[in-house]
């Protein structure tokens, strides 16, 4: 079972389209898949067009340390992938005062994770689990790194993006150094990549030169479609599988699977 | 004196590219302003240049909830605007925790606010305040929307910002109905506008149906000068005057200061 949370506490890089994509794609490949929506914005949640159950799903999960089967829920649209989703709603940011003032607070997800329900209608185990975080730092990111085994982290080819990455990094070594001593990057994706912007293309070769064998090959470009698919309330496969986001998402799939299969 | 709050918990709508640009033009028309970064990120803090000398800025302001001299400073590349930056750094997510944690420590900005320090190179007082506040819900926002009496909120033209739009209109009626009595919008903008996209309108007329009259008429368009100017630490207006992001944020300072004019 793999465990990678979607991190970057920079606003708008993609983080939520990255997470519900993969989560889609990953399963049509076959796999089992989970998605944790950790961010009381609940963008993950509505645009795989999942049914809330308030207070079931990840408010449940990290209120008692512990996974109610109500929780999670199958991705309906198509009953044959392996694809459930731990929803989040609003009412999920009322939780963040309490965590943050608890000692364990940033470990409830984690817990949670040790021991997920064994029903029908669930998955007895996953292959991946995918967890989207919300941007800033603060209580939900960190339960998210702590309970995750790696973190994946799209960025946007822009500046502040780029500053933001180093931050980013230093978070992880902390967490490395106290709560989660084996967390590794799973990788850096560049998306929301527009060819024909000179300055995406700069920013882009910086952030190879720095951090070059993270990166995966794969870029996600600027595709429209992406965006109207989440108003669809679709992941792009089911909105435009002809689309570039679609192609994009691909790829990233199979290297993503390609580096955990043994050679 | 007029103290906005620039908010929006969607990431990476603008919110940063706005209270930059806006502070600039604004001092720019004669103004005093004020541009206070409430984000750990503190990309408001690097795109116009700044100095940081932790823990001075916003840190203390927090931390003591009184300002000192040493807190805000100039806008150093042209002295002859009435510019001034409480900066931000890193070190602000620490206090995140704590603040959380204390009854009131969703007002320590507000009652920084009310008694500025009179001293030689900060102004006595200033005609605008605007604070820049990070994405997410949580204990930075609320300092800003406590502070504020009003509320600017920028959009993107895309289908999570719409619903985020009624999340962030909620939070704002739970405001008025308890710590802020006295909050309103100030008014909402279109951001990142793509004219060529079929779907930026779209949903740009589906805020308009619904918000109408809170809209601002000017829209800001989607503009790599406006990106690439963070990446040489330079307000649009000194990066590129030519530039259509120029024209977007002047014209919608022009919408503002209209806006607070008697007539
Ligand atoms: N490759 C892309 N091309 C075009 N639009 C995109 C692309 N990726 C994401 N978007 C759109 O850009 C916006 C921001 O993306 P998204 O919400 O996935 O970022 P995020 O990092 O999850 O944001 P937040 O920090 O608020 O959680 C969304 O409206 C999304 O539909
Ligand atoms: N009109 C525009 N045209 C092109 N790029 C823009 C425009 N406005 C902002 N950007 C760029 O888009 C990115 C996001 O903008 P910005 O950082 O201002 O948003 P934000 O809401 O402050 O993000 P966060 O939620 O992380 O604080 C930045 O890299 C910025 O330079
Ligand atoms: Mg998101
Ligand atoms: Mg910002």
């Amino acid at each position: 079972m793999k465990t990678i949370a979607i991190a970057n506490q920079k606003g708008g890089v993609g983080k939520t389209t990255t997470a519900a994509n993969l989560a889609y794609f990953i399963a049509l490949a076959g796999q089992r898949v989970l998605l944790i929506d950790i961010d009381p914005q609940a963008n993950a949640t509505s645009c795989l067009n999942i049914a809330v159950n308030p207070p079931f799903g990840t408010y449940q999960a990290l209120m008692d340390g512990q996974v109610r089967p109500e929780s999670i829920t199958g991705y309906n649209s198509n009953a044959n992938l392996k694809l459930w989703v731990m929803p989040s709603y609003q009412g999920l940011a009322n939780l963040q005062n309490k965590l943050a003032g608890e000692p364990a607070g940033g470990l409830r997800l984690k817990s949670a994770l040790e021991n997920l329900p064994k029903t029908k209608g669930v998955a007895s185990s996953y292959d991946y689990i995918l967890i989207d975080c919300p941007p800033s730092s603060g209580v939900f990111p960190d339960n998210a790194l702590n309970a995750a085994q790696s973190a994946l982290i799209p960025i946007q080819c822009e500046y502040f993006a780029m500053e933001g990455l180093s931050q980013l990094l230093n978070l992880i070594e902390q967490i490395k150094g106290s709560t989660n001593p084996s967390i590794f990057i799973e990788g850096i994706i560049l998306t929301m990549y527009n060819a024909d912007v000179q300055f995406n293309k700069e920013v882009a070769d910086e952030i190879r030169k720095h951090f070059g064998q993270l990166c995966y090959k794969t870029v996600i470009y600027r595709d429209v479609a992406l965006a109207e698919a989440t108003s669809h309330a679709l992941p792009i496969g089911e909105y435009d599988i002809t689309s570039i986001g679609t192609m994009s998402y691909v790829e990233l799939t199979r290297e993503i699977l390609g580096r955990h299969t043994p050679k």
